[in-house]
């Protein structure tokens, strides 16, 4: 299931790419072939969202793209926020704050006086204290969570209770949340030694 | 053979953890019960790097730590370097800067001819063409990707061609490597569009 996700959201990035180089339609053999899957996956992924191509013309780029963002629950623009600006939250913070159409990222939070009622990259930071306001102003579902390890139990606690259904981690722990929340956790330092480890010994499988 | 890999480094991180707070010894299941994964796969891991603890005691944790980091290929520390110091890469710099004793971070490369001869965290940032010249003399086998999408494959190009043999990719871009080379992408906008999803539509399994 969080494989398909992930899927449909490249096909639905890779479409965008088409769109904007001016191709109207794409066959599945092509849509595999820069999404690196196999066209037979491409082809159940779409049937399973209610998309068919046409073996002549092979699927419409335009329609396949609003099927994807209906499925993806567009135009509604999803409101986020953010926990801890410090480094990595910064460099997200300027990231994500872009692409304006897809989600909203409506405040940052920090526990350092300092940081508090100051904006970056035009995204205010507030402190812990407003996160339940804000939930609740912008509806947001979403937090990103960037704290140091210590604390970030705490703080995804304080967002479960706000309920926050959705949690994307990059502190290296395991958060403990109910079942009916979602947690990605993205832990750099595992994927570097992951990388040190197969740029020694090759992948045998 | 990648996801063993992570859950070996996960448990070498635990039971640091565990050493720090002065445990000898831990049994398969506390072990399991810390890193989120069954008894039985703990124990097939650690058998598969030739490691067994036993009944009465459990594993000893120095010992344990010891194999692992052998087969980490401890205490030769990997030397590597980070091509993009923008905002990711300089948060992922002042990161993985600290951790001495694993890497090493020996040096950034920015296009930005304001970037060159700049330090970050005590990281020197030198221009492109010094790449060659640093690579051969630190021996670098791994490099850290943070351009813009555009220019990913072309900086990826560069560093196999100086013999990285692995590279862990911030670009949204599907990169081109010779199957020598191990390739980790970190795809953080799709990793977050994943969880806006599933904040919504609770996972089916
Ligand atoms: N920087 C990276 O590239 C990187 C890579 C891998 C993992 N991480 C992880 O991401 C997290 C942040 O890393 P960083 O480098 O940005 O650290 P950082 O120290 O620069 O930033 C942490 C921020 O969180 C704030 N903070 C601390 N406790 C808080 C709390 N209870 N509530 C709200 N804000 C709080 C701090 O004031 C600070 O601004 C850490 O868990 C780290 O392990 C970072
Ligand atoms: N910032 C984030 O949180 C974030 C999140 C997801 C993905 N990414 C991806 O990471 C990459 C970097 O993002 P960023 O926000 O740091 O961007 P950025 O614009 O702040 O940084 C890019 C840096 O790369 C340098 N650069 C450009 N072309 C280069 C080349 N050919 N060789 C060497 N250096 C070059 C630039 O001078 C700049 O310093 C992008 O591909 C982005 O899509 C970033």
């Amino acid at each position: 299931m969080e494989k398909t996700i992930e899927r449909l959201a490249l096909y639905r990035r890779l479409l965008k790419n088409q769109s904007g180089k001016g191709n109207t339609h794409i066959f599945s053999h092509q849509l595999a072939g820069i999404s690196g899957y196999s066209a037979a996956i491409v082809r159940r992924d779409l049937m399973n969202i209610g998309y068919y191509g046409t073996p002549r013309h092979g699927y419409e780029i335009k329609a396949l793209i609003d099927c994807l963002n209906v499925f993806f629950n567009k135009p509604e623009v999803k409101s986020l926020i953010l926990v801890g600006a410090g480094n990595l939250g910064r460099a997200l913070i300027a990231y994500f704050i872009k692409d304006k159409t897809e989600y909203n990222l409506i405040a940052a939070f920090d526990s350092d006086p300092l940081k508090v009622n100051l904006k970056y990259n035009g995204c205010p930071c507030y402190s812990l204290e407003k996160i339940p306001e804000l939930i609740a102003a912008s509806q947001a579902s979403v937090g990103i969570i960037t704290v140091p390890a210590e604390n970030a139990q705490s703080v995804a606690d304080l967002l479960v209770e706000n309920k926050i259904k959705g949690i994307l981690n990059f502190a290296p722990v395991s958060l403990t949340v109910p079942e009916s929340v979602y947690v990605e956790n993205v832990d750099l330092a595992l994927m570097l030694e992951k990388v040190l480890y197969f740029s020694v010994h090759h992948r045998e499988g």
